[in-house]
């Protein structure tokens, strides 16, 4: 078979507005740097499943998309991340699931060894996910540190585009306040165990 | 969101998608990235329009020959269940010589997809947008868990369409996830998104993307082998030196 590839890095209200011709260049530069990496992979014989996941794992470390260093704020100030793979064998359907995830580097690279290894290991529960699909919150990031997957501190995945957007949405307190540094972001790390500066309810579309 | 869906040189499809979610989220709020069908599907099934694939050598699909006897019947129920379970119609074109089915045919093949979405994840998860979509590609997978249940007596021909026009269907402007922001569409977020595939139909391999918002960052290799990239809707750029 002849191999194929096509990858997005988000889709939404992306104006040429918004988006003047200089930020069009960096994300296309960097569109077009990432496929090549999978293409290359494909061409040389490699898997669709390494090909694809070795592919966005480059997305997670690039900060232009919505995606591991670079990946959006929730509504407490923290991030928390998602990632899932799946594969067209034949009639068993193959796939592995991760979400709640705040310190994992590469989340799709923990997505594809629970599905590798999810009907192994069965003896041990700290490294095995029993064939489970979908894993969230500490018992994933725990998982990743069994199989030897890299883990950041929330501030690794900071950028300054991110933070504003936050603020922007947010529209409460922090909104007024200066923009922190990578380093002051630090300091805020802990905000998910303050009291929200939200209602709970003000987000949810009328309707 | 990001995501590639690859296709390697053994036919198989993979989808790989990874997020940081919907900006000012609720923290716990799981979207649609890690949500089986939702917002990423992959599947293989029998392809069952014989006619269109007499170069398929047989030989490459041995396990498909094993099942197709076992497929034939049941791919008579294909358009009631269809039309019945999905919110639009779809055409009935194609398969229209299924009754040589009971036979055994000479030309098996396998149907394989895979997609990734992108987008207002709340809206992909309401309609189940990527296995809505593969459904439509993916008539007789879609009906292999239905068969104790199905009586034998309607020998009306498959529907199916491709996954092409089912991406239109579910991710294109006025599609199934626009329709479901109902009159929230363009206020709200709602409804907007886009969604990469990859279908093969025997040897052929087809590269597809929709989209009802107004940009989705996007590259690949099409049918011709030329390397494509593209930001806004319809503006894909042929990339001479990549």
């Amino acid at each position: 078979f002849e191999p194929r590839i096509i990858i997005h890095g988000g889709a939404g209200n992306i104006t040429r507005p918004n988006l003047p011709p200089n930020r069009q260049e960096s994300y296309k530069t960097s569109l077009l740097r990432i496929l090549k990496h999978g293409n290359d992979l494909l061409q040389n014989g490699v898997s669709a499943l390494e090909a694809a996941t070795s592919t966005v794992s480059l997305f997670e470390d690039d900060p232009l998309f919505n995606c591991g260093h670079g990946a959006v704020f929730n509504r407490a100030g923290g991030i928390e991340l998602e990632a899932s793979v799946m594969v067209s064998s034949g009639y068993k359907k193959s796939c592995a699931a991760v979400s709640l995830l705040r310190h994992v580097k590469n989340p799709i690279l923990l997505a594809r060894n629970i599905l590798e290894h999810g009907e192994q290991d069965l003896e041990e529960a700290s490294a095995g996910a029993q064939g489970h699909v979908h894993i969230s919150g500490p018992t994933a990031e725990d998982l990743a540190k069994a199989y030897g997957l890299e883990l950041k501190p929330q501030s690794y995945f900071w950028t300054r585009k991110r933070w504003e957007e936050h603020k922007r949405g947010l529209q409460s307190k922090l909104a007024n306040e200066k923009v922190p540094s990578c380093e002051e972001f630090r300091g805020l790390e802990g905000l998910d165990d303050q009291e929200p500066p939200w209602d709970g309810f003000e987000y949810l579309p009328q309707g | 969101t990001v995501g590639c869906v690859a296709a390697d040189v053994h036919g198989v499809i993979c989808t790989a998608t990874s997020t940081g979610g919907l900006t000012n989220k609720l923290p716990g709020r799981i979207g649609d990235t890690p949500t089986v069908g939702a917002g990423f599907w992959a599947e293989e099934g029998i392809l069952l329009n014989i006619d269109e694939f007499d170069s398929v050598d047989s030989a490459m699909f041995p396990a498909t020959e094993s099942v197709y006897g076992t497929l034939a019947p049941i791919v008579a129920f294909l358009p009631s269940v269809l039309t019945d379970c999905l919110p639009f119609s779809t055409t009935t074109k194609g398969y229209q010589h299924l009754t040589a089915l009971t036979e055994k045919p000479t030309v098996p093949a396998t149907h394989a997809l895979a997609l990734s979405g992108t987008g207002n994840g709340d809206s992909f998860l309401r309609v189940s947008a990527c296995r809505t979509a593969g459904a439509l590609a993916l008539p007789p997978q879609a009906l292999m868990s239905m068969l104790p249940k199905m009586s034998l007596s309607d020998k009306t021909a498959v529907s199916g369409i491709t996954l092409r026009a089912a991406l239109k269907a579910v991710a294109g402007p006025g599609g199934l996830l626009q329709q479901s922001a109902g009159d929230r569409w363009n206020r709200t977020g709602e409804g907007e998104g886009g969604i990469i595939g990859i279908e093969r139909r025997g040897k052929d391999t087809d590269v597809v993307f929709d989209m009802n918002s107004s940009g989705m960052f996007r590259a690949y290799i099409d049918s011709s082998g030329r390397t494509m990239v593209g930001i806004f809707r319809g503006d894909d750029e042929v990339v001479h030196n990549p």
